[in-house]
Order: structure tokens, then C-alpha cells, then sequence
């Protein structure tokens, strides 16, 4: 399948995680990406060595959300100069340690030389799950009992979609619009998700016509998630 | 069952008080 299609998740470009200087010959370059209900890594192995590599095998180390590989590691031995794409299912049910960032994921490949070590940052949007729409009534007790000295406000610049696109944007990444009110000509989207671990965001979106810096709200019972939650939607509605 | 237009009611007074900074 193709990484971004079905669920309409946005897919970051891969990039080069383990260099071939680094590795013996073996790069590695990936991203991460969510469909049908569940977080992939897709990454391309390519030999870039004088001798076969084989025996591939993928470990990962404690991290923030649980992730561990939902599979065997799929990549075939390579001849020098040859290129494997694979497709790593992932699974939010490991031990937990917190990283920093919080979604930093510290990666171990196996081959017939070596064991070669890397780390990556998966986009925090993988993790909000399909079921992410939260009851209006539950929505709206829930941000009038977080106080607001939990709430953190951002200003999202040069975003130039309209409010229905801005929606369907974020709708495709598991980001819910519950509520959609206009007040003097500025559109209030009142929006939930929810991560794999089972922690909501609440979050406000204040978009003004024909200005394109949109301040974006979030209020959660897990602060510590703000930060990434604000990249992803800057991420979301620059692409 | 849900009486959905106080619902709906309650959500534009939320926008209308955090619609003014």
C-alpha cells in the first residue's frame, strides 16, 4: 500500500536515519505513517557496502508511548548497491520509560556484520487514534473544569486554507471537529483527539477570515503532550 | 434522550466568551 492513503494520514518524506558511513555500508532512511487503524514505519534498507547484507532484525528501546514492532522486521539480504523497501507494523502496548522528546523512538538493527544504533522522532499525529471524537457534553464539562492556567495558546502563521479545509485536514490525521460556531465573523472549531494511550486533547481553533495566523488552544490533563500536539497540527496545515 | 439545542447553546456562549481576548 501506499504510506497516506486510506486514512488520509500525513506522510513527513523519509529521511536518512543511519548513515552508510556510520553503518558499514548500510543506510537507512524512513518515516513514519498511520493507516487502517494502525502506526507503520516505512523504511527503505539500501547496501551501500562491497559484500551481501542479510539477517536483518530490529529492536527498539523503551519509549514514551510503548511502541515495539507489531512484526518481524521484513527485509530481504541485499546485494551491494540493492534497495528494500519495508513496511514495519507498530504496536502502542510495550513497557514505557519517558524520553525527550516525547516521542523519540532509539532504534537497534541486527545484520550479519553488526549491530548499528539510531534514533528518530515519530510525528506525535500516528498516535491519535480513530476513535478520537469526544462526547459534546463530556466536551464541554471538560473544559470548564480544566482551569485555565492549564491551557496553552499558540499562534499557527502563513496557514492559507479555509475553515472547512483546515477541518478536513486535521479530520484526516484523527484530529475531530465536535463543535463549529461563528462569532462576529470568526470561526471557533472546538476539536478532540486521543492518543494510543488513551490520554484526550481538547483543543480551540480561532480562525479569522483573510488573516492567516490562527491562534490554536489546548487544554489536557497531560500537559507534557502541548508541545508535540502543536507541531503536528503545524505540520498538518503546512502540508 | 439528549436535548441537543442546549447543547448546541452552550457551545456558541463558549465561543462568544473566548471569541474576545
Amino acid at each position: 500500500g501506499t504510506p497516506g492513503l486510506g486514512g488520509g494520514c500525513y506522510v513527513p518524506p523519509k529521511q536518512v536515519w543511519l548513515l552508510a558511513a556510520k553503518a558499514k555500508g548500510l543506510e537507512i532512511a524512513g518515516t513514519f505513517s498511520r493507516r487502517q487503524n494502525q502506526i507503520f514505519m516505512d523504511m527503505t534498507f539500501t547496501n551501500r557496502a562491497l559484500t551481501q547484507l542479510s539477517g536483518f532484525a530490529i529492536q527498539l528501546n523503551k519509549n514514551s508511548f510503548g511502541i515495539i514492532p507489531g512484526a518481524q522486521l521484513n527485509v530481504v539480504a541485499l546485494n551491494p548497491n540493492q534497495s528494500f523497501d519495508t513496511s514495519l507494523p507498530l504496536s502502542p502496548v510495550g513497557p514505557i520509560q519517558r524520553m525527550d522528546p516525547l516521542t523519540n523512538l532509539q532504534v537497534a538493527i541486527k545484520n550479519n556484520i553488526d549491530v548499528f544504533y539510531f534514533s528518530c522522532i515519530m510525528p506525535i499525529h500516528t498516535l491519535f487514534v480513530e476513535d478520537g471524537v469526544m462526547d459534546k457534553k463530556i466536551y464541554l464539562a471538560t473544559w470548564k473544569d480544566i482551569s485555565p492556567s492549564n491551557e496553552i495558546q499558540y499562534q499557527i502563521s502563513n496557514v492559507t486554507y479555509n475553515t472547512d479545509t483546515i477541518s478536513q485536514k486535521l479530520q484526516a490525521n484523527n484530529i475531530f471537529t465536535i463543535a463549529r460556531r461563528n462569532v462576529e465573523g470568526q470561526d471557533m472549531l472546538y476539536q478532540s483527539l486521543k492518543l494510543t494511550n488513551g490520554i484526550w486533547v481538547l483543543t480551540e481553533l480561532k480562525i479569522m477570515p483573510g488573516n492567516t495566523s490562527i491562534t490554536l488552544s489546548l487544554k489536557s490533563r497531560a500537559v507534557d503532550v502541548a508541545t508535540a500536539i502543536q507541531q503536528s497540527f503545524d505540520l498538518i496545515l503546512h502540508n | 434522550g439528549i436535548d441537543d439545542s442546549n447543547l448546541d447553546d452552550s457551545f456558541s456562549k463558549l465561543a462568544q466568551t473566548r471569541s474576545n481576548p
